[in-house]
């Protein structure tokens, strides 16, 4: 029975995609049987792995509006304990579709619930917004995980999203927990970071992965080659730390 | 009659907002009258000026909704040629309320035109994603500024980004303009970025601005204080760029 964790962050370009794509690949590297749903109509988890999604390509909006059952839209990767479901352009579209559906937030939930049993972990890449997409794949988690960037605009919109998960829990889904709190992008040259991390530490204690991830280029290099860093070039601080924060995470989740 | 700019890009973190408030501070430095209009739920752009908007607090989702006139919600600056419209969690709801309104991608324009004549440019910091907002800015603007950062994910989005706006000029605005390309967060330590932009300007040529943005902390710390770069800091290398930056836009604008 698959755990299912939301990667969510309303502030753009914190490291989402990067910690969903690099967390799932560690995960499967621990031989853990992992499916990855991107679910930003960007498309960067999907192209994280070469794939480009074409309109009409089988994708996460057509299980998302019943045009397709769920395990029809599921991708093989290079890592054999890894499966992808990719996104593209159509999903642009579903957040305004969804609107007039009813049970419009349970749409995603109700596509993921198919395939708890194939799965150990199911994680979903989240856009930056906390419109409907968000929504649906807030109400389908079991746990939120917050990648959260060190900086001013990050931390201000820290607040909101755990009220919205606050909200989430009251009105739609009362057993969604918080994973935990990731530290990303963190540059070593800053005073800032370091402030604001060791506040984050203090406030939040237990809820902040001791494993944080360090700004490296090769982090940032390795989508273009269609490779998780750990295929691109595992001896570079960026897939080792992604490596250990995937062990930080079956620590974590083995006590329960 | 005020020239009208959206400041867009739907990858997250690419800064479009520190675009957004350093080039609309420069402008006013340089005694134009500039609006700048937060029009994204993350409220970013008005926190940068200080201003915290709680549920309620006139802002432009009043005005987008017509609950107040569009000069109901303007606020001074401490730089005397810059007005704000701040922007808060009520617009978070506005894009599911919008879909069901006749004319629901006119309404930011309907707002802004009343508002042209009281100023030289009104500049739009966009949220990241290619949802209903951005589409209203869209179809407001006379033009579009791209912050663009040079790593894969945004080169990515870049053709999608391009794309949407060939649509909004067939279905909605024939007039709207590419203003041109800023590369930000420019990392001079990295190979994959240099290579990146050399391509960018031999493709797109005289649209990307000369001026490009370096990566440099204190545009980073300036929003925890509430400021502009320029009175934050003002011989700091990010405000000298965002100064020339905005001398290179009144260049181009001139000659028209
Ligand atoms: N630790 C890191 N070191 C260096 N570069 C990184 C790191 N993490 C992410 N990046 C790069 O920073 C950019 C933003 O990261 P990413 O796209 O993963 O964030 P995101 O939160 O998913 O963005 P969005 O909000 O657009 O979905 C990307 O170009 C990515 O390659
Ligand atoms: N040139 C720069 N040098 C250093 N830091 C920068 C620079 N430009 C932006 N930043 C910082 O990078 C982060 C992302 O920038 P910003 O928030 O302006 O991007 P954005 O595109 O508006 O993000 P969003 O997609 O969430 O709206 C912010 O913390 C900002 O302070
Ligand atoms: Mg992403
Ligand atoms: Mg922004």
């Amino acid at each position: 029975m698959a755990k299912i964790i939301a990667i969510a962050n309303q502030k753009g370009g914190v490291g989402k995609t990067t910690t969903a794509v690099n967390l799932a690949a560690s995960l499967a590297a621990a031989e853990r049987r992992i499916l990855l749903v991107d679910f930003d109509p960007q498309g960067n988890a999907s192209s994280a792995f070469g794939v480009q999604c074409r309109l009409g390509d089988a994708q996460i909006y057509h299980a998302l509006v019943q045009e397709l059952r769920p395990d029809e839209v599921i991708q093989r990767t290079e890592l054999s304990h890894l499966d992808l479901i990719p996104a593209g352009q159509d999903l642009v579209g579903a957040e305004m579709e969804l609107v007039s559906f009813v049970g419009r937030e349970r749409q995603l939930s109700r596509v993921l619930d198919a395939l708890r049993d194939e799965y150990d972990e199911i994680l979903i890449d989240c856009p930056p917004s906390l419109g409907l997409l968000t929504l649906n794949a807030l109400v389908a988690a079991d746990s939120i995980l917050v990648p959260l960037q060190a900086e001013f605009y990050a931390m201000e919109g820290l607040s909101h999203l755990l009220e919205t998960v606050d909200r989430v829990r009251e009105n739609y889904h009362p057993r969604l927990q918080l994973e935990g709190i990731v530290m990303t992008l963190v540059d070593g040259r800053t005073r800032l970071s370091d402030q604001v991390i060791r506040e984050i530490r203090n406030y939040f204690e237990k809820k902040v992965y001791q494993t944080d991830i360090p700004r490296n280029i090769r982090l940032a290099e390795a989508p273009s080659h269609g490779k998780p860093a750990l295929l691109y070039d595992i001896s570079c601080r960026g897939a080792q730390r992604y490596l250990e924060l995937a062990a930080e995470y079956i620590e974590r989740n083995a006590s329960e």
